[in-house]
């Protein structure tokens, strides 16, 4: 474990940490893609299915745990609270998730560590999880309202992928025959996919005006 | 800490 990739881990669960306050305290998911909600809980579940097979530290553990549980959390919240289902904006939300799984799947065929069913399975999770941000995305430019703490849960979100390069730097640097190209360019394509909506959030914070992202 | 085939990342 290094403190890059502490640091992203610690990120990524502020991130989640951040919507469920939303969704929990003010009971409204405005503005949040439940279609990327939902691809989220997919990459967790095909990531982690090695949870109960190969046990690395409590830390990792733990840590899946509650990646999938806060996940599902915020897909039921969203698809069954009474309240916080009403502030969904399923008219707008109309990204098919379908079109950035089955490309996925298929590339995750194609491109693999190792042939297996877990493994091509993990692959599968970092491709779909370097577009699973796409719909919210969309919906941004859609709605273009973007309230503090959805436009911080996405920063935040973007943020611990550019972190865990950084780690992935340090230990192609500090070990020896790590070489992992699949996570390294899924994330990389992940954070550039964040690029234009960290520019547009810098400018919003340096110009202290409310975020907006051009039509 | 990486095993063979172990994927010890989030």
């Amino acid at each position: 474990m290094n403190i890059f990739r502490l640091t992203a881990d610690m990120t990524h669960l502020m991130s989640v940490i951040v919507l469920l306050l939303k969704i929990h305290t003010i009971k409204s998911c405005a503005g949040i893609s439940l279609k990327t909600q939902e691809l989220y809980a997919i990459v967790f579940t095909c990531r982690y299915l090695d949870i109960f097979t190969d046990f690395i530290s409590f830390y990792n553990t733990i840590m899946k745990v509650i990646f999938l549980w806060t996940s599902f959390s915020i897909v039921w919240y969203m698809r069954y609270h009474k309240i916080v289902r009403r502030s969904y904006d399923k008219d707008q939300d109309t990204f098919r998730h379908v079109f950035l799984m089955l490309p996925c799947l298929v590339l995750a065929l194609l491109i693999n560590e190792r042939f297996t069913f877990k493994e091509v399975m993990w692959t599968f999770s970092f491709y779909l999880e370097a577009v699973a941000i796409l719909p919210q995305l969309v919906l941004l430019q859609r709605t273009r309202n973007i309230d503090n703490l959805t436009g911080q849960y996405i920063f935040l979100l973007g943020a611990y992928r550019a972190l865990y390069i950084l780690n992935w730097i340090y230990r192609y640097v500090t070990e020896p025959n790590y070489v992992h190209w699949i996570p390294w360019m899924s994330g990389l394509v992940q954070t550039l996919l964040y690029g234009d909506f960290f520019y547009y959030y810098f400018l919003s914070w340096k110009n202290n005006v409310k975020l907006q992202l051009p039509a | 800490e990486e095993d063979e085939g172990k994927h010890d990342e989030l």
